[in-house]
């Protein structure tokens, strides 16, 4: 998931 | 969200606004490097790719707009407007993109996670984003007087990536999935950049004297 992979930073 | 994520988006925030709003009232982009922030402008371009592919939260996607947008705007206003442009310091801002651009993209196309358009992308704005302050930082050094909005500017950048770091340590004991070295590596070091300009600011600020750096 994007949290994961610290996609949901920006 | 943890405070120290929160913070450290605040912080970025404010130092784009700083810049944007010192450049739009006094109409003068003195000690500010085109070069860095055509560098942004590229670093978030290339990163919010999946602003057409994902959505994560409207914070996220209103946040990734507003980081685009003034980026731009910063360059567009050095670049074009009529007054600003005639402050820019075309002969002391001479950082070559290429020597930034070149090395950071055959590091993405070697090390990446995953070898698609849109990862390796992602890759690259992280390694062109530690070293994109070059050449600002570069442009203080030579110029002798550093005006106080650009050090906040500077400053508040460096704060940003300091609060990011604690927020990827909090988030390492508190997220048991999340592990991200690329992220961490390129944080830490464009956090490491930003060391020798923080003592001489804090230096400054302790003295109550101008901000001068070292030649």
């Amino acid at each position: 998931t994007a949290a994961e992979s610290g996609k949901d930073e920006l | 969200m943890n405070i120290f994520r929160l913070a450290g988006d605040m912080t970025h925030l404010v130092s784009v606004l700083v810049l944007l709003l010192k450049i739009h009232t006094i109409k003068s982009c003195a000690g500010i490097s085109l070069k860095t922030q055509e560098l942004y402008a590229l670093v978030f371009t290339t990163r919010y790719l999946d602003l057409f592919t994902d959505y994560i939260s409207l914070y996220n996607t209103v946040m990734k707009l507003i980081f685009l947008g003034s980026s731009f705007s910063i360059v567009w206003y050095i670049r074009r407007h009529k007054i600003v442009r005639r402050s820019y310091d075309k002969d002391q801002d001479t950082f070559r993109h290429y020597f930034i651009v070149l090395p950071c993209l055959v590091l993405a196309l070697l090390i990446h996670h995953k070898f698609t358009f849109k990862e390796v992308m992602w890759t690259f704005s992280l390694y062109l984003e530690a070293v994109a302050i070059l050449p600002q930082l570069v442009l203080l050094q030579r110029t002798r007087n550093i005006d106080n909005l650009t050090g906040q500017y500077v400053f508040l950048l460096g704060a940003y990536r300091a609060l990011y770091i604690l927020n990827w340590i909090y988030r390492h004991y508190t997220e048991p999935h999340y592990v991200h070295w690329i992220t961490w590596i390129a944080g830490i070091v464009q956090t490491l950049l930003y060391a020798d300009f923080f003592y001489y600011y804090f230096q400054s600020w302790k003295n109550n004297v101008k901000l001068q750096l070292p030649a």
